[in-house]
């Protein structure tokens, strides 16, 4: 039996519209810890994960690690239905082959249960290591976003380059080229303001940009963005989900043939 | 030109 009640029920409809683009199908694993996924998008070259820890929820059951596949188009259209201020709860038997949406209106007026059915998917588990990264950036993910979108007007691909002086990204394309780069800035009213970078070594990457617009379709879900770098490894894109775990996209670089 | 890895290439099924 598993029933887990999220009193920001905006959160799961946020999460949902964050990968449903990237992802078709994926497995939700649910145990102790907390509501899990790890996916790659059909060409295996980005992954997301995602966790929303057991302590984030108003009330959490989980009485066996349990697995539940779903489309991500259908349970999106689901948790549509539900009110941006409605509390949200996910139940499931074990062994059934149904999840059901419960969503309660702020005042208790309105309760609708979804219900949907599951399907078995046969999903791929990376194990992915905790890493030192040699650059890590935090920034407005709205800026984060900004950019990303900008640049994809110009071109397929962005470099990134990080050092001391700053993060640059750049791309290129039939019109034209673009460079674009954020300085280290702390001094803000508002901490989420801060252009934040450590570096540990200079760090240049180049990825599709096409998948960097995906990932931004998390900005919803925090202020602000953080973006983990290591020469030759897949950059990390991670959005924290307040006071309930992150959703981290990873993205396998471009590589020189 | 340059090639698009794919995430396999970097982490093991686990």
């Amino acid at each position: 039996m598993l029933e887990l009640r999220l009193l920001q029920g905006s959160l799961l409809k946020k999460v949902l519209e964050a990968i449903k683009d990237l992802v078709t199908d994926a497995n939700f694993d649910c145990s102790a810890t907390g509501f899990s996924l790890q996916a790659m998008d059909s060409s295996h070259v980005a992954l997301v994960a995602l966790l929303l820890r057991a302590e984030g929820f108003e009330h959490y059951r989980c009485d066996r690690n349990l697995s539940m596949g779903m489309n991500l188009n259908n349970m999106s259209k689901m948790l549509k239905c539900a009110g941006n201020d409605d509390i949200i709860t996910i139940k499931a038997d074990d062994g059934g082959d149904t999840v059901t949406f419960m969503f309660e209106s702020p005042n208790q007026d309105k309760i609708s249960d979804f219900e949907m059915k599951l399907m078995d998917i046969d999903s791929e588990h990376l194990g992915i290591p905790e890493t030192e990264y040699e650059a890590i950036i935090r920034m407005p993910s709205q800026e984060f976003a900004r950019i990303c979108r900008d640049l994809s007007t110009i071109g397929d691909t962005v470099v990134i380059s990080a050092s001391k002086e700053g993060v640059k990204f750049s791309t290129k394309g039939d019109i034209g080229s673009a460079n674009v780069v954020c300085r280290q800035n702390t001094s803000v009213d508002k901490p989420e303001d801060a252009t934040v970078i450590e570096i540990q070594q200079p760090v240049s990457l180049t990825f599709a940009l096409r998948y960097m617009n995906s990932f931004t379709k998390a900005t919803p879900l925090s202020n602000t963005v953080t973006v983990s770098m290591s020469n030759e490894l897949p950059v990390v894109v991670e959005y924290k989900i307040a006071e309930m775990g992150y959703i981290r996209f990873y993205l396998a670089p471009k590589i020189e043939e | 030109h340059s090639a698009q890895a794919s995430m396999k290439s970097f982490f093991k099924s686990k």
